[in-house]
């Protein structure tokens, strides 16, 4: 779990997407 | 080079080139090398950027090799993982040195700097983050890039839906977004309509969206 990557990456493409918007 | 390696260049005081050419490596390596590699360069090193990014932001003429925008390049990549996200988020300054990166004299950095806090705001752990974030941004500077340089609105506007989202209330979202407008958001956002850039047609759908929801809602 610790050694979990691309994190920023996920986060910066869902924004960018709009998915990160979306609601739950 | 080994993690320990760029820890004693870094503490060494080299500068401009010398700096930049230490800072690109470092950001490869950060980038190619396993997160074990990550934690060895650590608390310290992350320290030891963030310590050299204020002392560049402070000293504005010590700018020119482009030193401070590697380091915030470094940041992502260093942040680019559980251990290194949470090590910058439980950094005292790491949230504020971003924020300050924002400088609409350099679009190209700022771009960088935005995107990374609209991540950081999205995140639900810690909490207090999303106001973490809101109280140190200046929003005069968002404002101002959204405006004059339509190549970088998108990211700015990437922040502010993030933040305005991310509140969980609904009076809490409503006030941000009016605070937004009232402070010159307006002109702006009717001025880069016009613009042909799918990234930033998205952002636009998307603040509408929300404004939209908040009013049916209130």
């Amino acid at each position: 779990e610790d050694d979990e990557t691309g994190i920023m990456d996920g986060l910066l493409e869902a924004l960018q997407s709009g998915a990160a918007f979306r609601r739950k | 080079k080994s993690a320990q390696v760029y820890i004693q260049e870094l503490k060494s005081e080299i500068k401009d080139g010398q700096l930049l050419s230490c800072l690109e490596s470092l950001r490869v390596s950060l980038n190619n090398n396993p997160v074990s590699w990550v934690q060895n360069f650590g608390n310290e090193g992350l320290a030891l950027l963030l310590n050299i990014l204020r002392k560049l932001q402070d000293d504005k003429d010590e700018n020119l090799f482009d030193c401070d925008h590697e380091i915030i390049r470094c940041l992502k990549a260093f942040m680019n993982n559980k251990y290194g996200l949470k090590s910058m988020l439980e950094s005292e300054e790491g949230i504020t040195l971003l924020v300050r990166a924002i400088n609409p004299q350099k679009p190209s950095m700022m771009t960088d700097a935005v995107k990374l806090l609209s991540a950081v705001s999205i995140l639900e752990q810690p909490e207090g983050l999303h106001e973490r974030v809101l109280e140190v941004i200046t929003e005069e500077h968002i404002l101002t890039c959204t405006f004059y340089y339509s190549y970088i609105c998108a990211s700015c506007l990437t922040l502010i839906n993030a933040l305005i989202s991310r509140a969980e209330e609904l009076d809490f979202r409503i006030h941000i977004r009016s605070e937004l407008l009232r402070l010159g958001l307006r002109e702006p956002l009717k001025a880069v309509r016009t613009i042909e850039n799918e990234e930033l047609k998205v952002q636009l759908r998307v603040f509408d969206e929300q404004a939209e929801d908040d009013s049916e809602d209130l």
